[in-house]
């Protein structure tokens, strides 16, 4: 069983098309949780499901007023189960500023669940606030997306930073399982040129799979469904499926 | 004097891109104040300052430290000001939370500097959190820059929300300028359709310029120049040159 965080604080990097892509991939063989993260919930509506004001979701996880089990859904299509987000979680992160241990919140729900999947993705959103902290202490890896554009670059020091402390002081085993290249355009200079300083800046830890730009990977929210299901043949869908067997390989060496 | 909040939850969307290149062409006329809101310090990485540990931040104006005059940096090239930002910025929700008026800090911050400024254009987070609020409560107008993808559109109704929120309580003549559409590329069909359903949502407050989808966008950062200063003849220049016309055109009517 791997945790994995979704991770990085640029915002429109691929984080949530990373968790639905690859999360479909992995629920091919393994037992997949997608866990959404962010106030935004974009990995529950990616995935086809409605906004409904009286469902769980990980706010009330998050907040102890209910237990995993009974916020979790299964997707009527896909072997894949969800634990959905809603915009009250961008509360939480004030509502929670005078309690002890707010960071393991979410570490404290999902051992519940451990037992039941092979693989949990946490979707994070575009901050290093306290739920990212959450994510990262709940977490066994950090999986960072990274968009080939100059400005993805400028935050990475301080993202491992905060793999740092948060290794220092609330989740000692995290490591960084590898950083996923995205959004690449071959037709320009600018994507080697990111590509090539990630490579030096984390030496051994960029996957090798790396993501092209492919409108098919934007328009497969709108349809509710993981790019392999929407457009099985896109380039997208190609360079997730690698990744997902980049990942299984590696977790076999673990 | 118009105050402008550069306002989207959503990640990647174009906001500082906005900020710089809107904010260098209206410069050629006017008189122009940056303000950085964002951790990530992108705004004032993008425009050539470096990363300085002592120097003052729009942090030190939020916790009440230090005077807009003593943080403001005139930039040694473009006739633009600047207030930067810092990565202890993130610190400042939790630490202004017991604070009262802590939403109208920045307002009051920028108080002394109305006079000397026909512009001011700020740059916030993918968040609408604090710092996004303290913008909102700032400034006279709301600008929204919108990706023309379809996870672009999920967030829409709640931004409005926020700004009929803080009109509400906090700051009684705000009011939405416009919506800028960005990374627009004209060979899909999903950038059409996204155009056409935010038009149809806010009518008649979408800009007619229109932002392409263009590289020399996302390379002018690593040379810490605006677009018109990088590549003055490429798509992403014309586009922005148009949307400023258009938004001076409109304010001379206001
Ligand atoms: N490889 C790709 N090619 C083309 N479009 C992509 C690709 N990956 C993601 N997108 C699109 O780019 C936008 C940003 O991606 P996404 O929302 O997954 O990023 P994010 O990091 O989760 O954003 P946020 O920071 O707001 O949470 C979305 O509209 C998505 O559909
Ligand atoms: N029209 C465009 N064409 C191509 N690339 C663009 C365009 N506008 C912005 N970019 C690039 O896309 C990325 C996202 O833009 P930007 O950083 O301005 O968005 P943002 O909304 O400020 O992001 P954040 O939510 O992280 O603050 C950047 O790498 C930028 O250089
Ligand atoms: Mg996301
Ligand atoms: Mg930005």
């Amino acid at each position: 069983m791997t945790t994995y965080a979704i991770v990085n604080q640029k915002g429109g990097v691929g984080k949530t098309t990373s968790v639905i892509s690859l999360g479909a991939f992995l629920a091919e063989k393994f037992r997949v949780l997608i866990v959404d993260l962010d106030p935004q919930a974009n990995a529950t509506s990616g995935l086809g499901f409605e906004r409904h004001p009286d469902r769980l979701t990980t706010y009330d996880l998050l907040l102890k007023e209910s237990a995993a089990e009974a916020i979790k859904v299964a997707h009527p299509h896909f072997r894949i189960d969800v634990l959905p987000a809603a915009p009250d979680l961008a509360g939480a992160e004030v509502e929670l500023v005078q309690a002890i241990g707010r960071e393991y919140r979410l570490r404290e729900g999902l051992e519940a669940l451990q037992e039941r999947y092979d693989y949990i993705l946490i979707d994070c959103p575009p901050s290093l606030n306290l739920l990212t902290v959450n994510a990262l202490t709940a977490a066994d890896q950090v999986i960072i997306p990274v968009q080939c554009e100059y400005l993805a670059l400028e935050g990475l020091s301080q993202l491992s930073e905060t793999v740092k402390m948060v290794r220092r002081y609330l989740n000692p085993t995290l490591e960084i399982r590898g950083l996923i290249m995205t959004m690449y355009d071959g037709r320009t200079n600018l994507s080697r040129q990111v590509v090539e300083e990630v490579r030096s800046y984390f030496p051994g830890k960029v996957f090798r799979a790396i993501i092209p730009r492919n409108v098919r990977l934007s328009e497969a929210p709108s349809h509710g469904e993981p790019i392999g299901i929407y457009a099985p043949d896109s380039s997208g869908a190609l360079a997730y499926k690698y990744l997902a067997a980049e990942i299984i390989k590696g977790d076999r060496k673990l």
